[in-house]
């Protein structure tokens, strides 16, 4: 799965994500990427973009999730993912890159690993595995 | 505050960097050069970078793209523009080169926002999106994993290579842990 997220210095936000799916899945299965609000979701307040097991990230509406925890409980963008990562998710199944309104930006996982790279405009880049 | 951008993928180790370098680049300057306040310019430049993924084999989505268990690629996208919430996706796409700009018609250019399968593909081409054989997106490297898996009897998540050098205990379930 490959996937992006952006907000402009303006703060509007947008959220794409793209993938084959799982090795050896049957034929018709969908996952979690075309599912608005599952593996992919943005608002005025966040963009969000999953990776992962798409059943288990479809179950727990990981993208959306992660808005709302900020859109109704106020939880900055961490503080939201790190919720849906570490107690919504089961371990080893999900992963997200999110960007919010604000140019906060989180790649949290509880898998084993996850490709990500990000860069802000004041020359902030990381590019990571582990 | 100033713009940001992030980038998810799955890639062999040893092209991680230079694959992911590229992608930023591209995405820093895009960003960097249109810093109007135009939304749309900016999303089409978003639309761009997930193309740029799809586009490198050895990434799973577009060409190098996982199998089924009938050895076929079923590609899917989304895209959603976060100060409209306008959205597009899609889904069963065998034959369309970059999903994630069909998914960015289907946003602009029907009123709905998800198509599927037959239906997705009949408005591909409809929209004239380039299209190839579905054999484009197969590579070698994903006919050994699809072996792989169906010898372990296991749905797997892409990218599996790695897991032996990490510090932690496998599990049961066969699948590799890796996003």
């Amino acid at each position: 799965t490959v996937g992006c997220v952006a907000v402009d210095s303006s703060g509007n936000l947008a959220a794409a994500t793209s993938t084959g799916g799982l090795v050896n899945k049957m034929v018709g299965r969908i996952g979690d990427t075309p599912l608005v609000g599952a593996g992919t979701y943005a608002n005025k307040f966040c963009a969000v973009s999953c990776t992962g097991k798409g059943e288990e990230i479809i179950r727990a509406t990981v993208a959306r999730d992660v808005a709302a925890l900020m859109e109704y409980k106020g939880l900055t963008l961490k503080e939201a993912t790190d919720y849906v990562i570490k107690e919504s998710t089961p371990k080893g199944t999900t992963g997200l890159i999110a960007v919010s309104a604000t140019g906060e930006v989180v790649t949290p996982f509880n898998t084993t690993g996850m490709f990500r790279a990000c860069a802000t405009q004041d020359g902030k880049t990381q590019i990571g595995i582990w | 505050m100033g713009w940001a951008i992030a980038l998810h993928g799955d890639i062999p180790r040893e092209l991680r960097e230079s694959c992911l370098h590229r992608c930023l680049g591209i995405a820093i300057d895009a960003l960097n050069s249109h810093k109007s306040p135009l939304d749309v310019v900016e999303l089409v430049l978003l639309f761009s970078f997930v193309r740029e993924l799809e586009n490198d084999p050895h990434f799973n989505a577009g060409k190098g793209s996982v199998l089924t268990n009938n050895g076929t690629v079923e590609m899917e996208a989304c895209i959603m523009d976060g100060s409209t919430k306008n959205c597009g996706a899609v889904s069963g796409l065998t034959t369309v080169v970059n999903a994630v700009s069909l998914a960015r018609l289907v946003m602009e250019r029907t009123p709905h926002i998800y198509l599927a399968f037959e239906g997705a593909e009949a408005f591909a081409r409809e929209q004239g999106v380039e299209t190839v054989d579905s054999s484009h997106f197969i590579t070698p490297q994903n006919i050994e994993r699809l072996k792989q898996a169906k010898a372990a009897n296991s749905v797997q998540v892409d990218y599996t290579q790695p897991i032996s050098i990490v510090d932690e205990p496998p599990v049961p379930n066969g699948d590799s842990q890796i996003g």
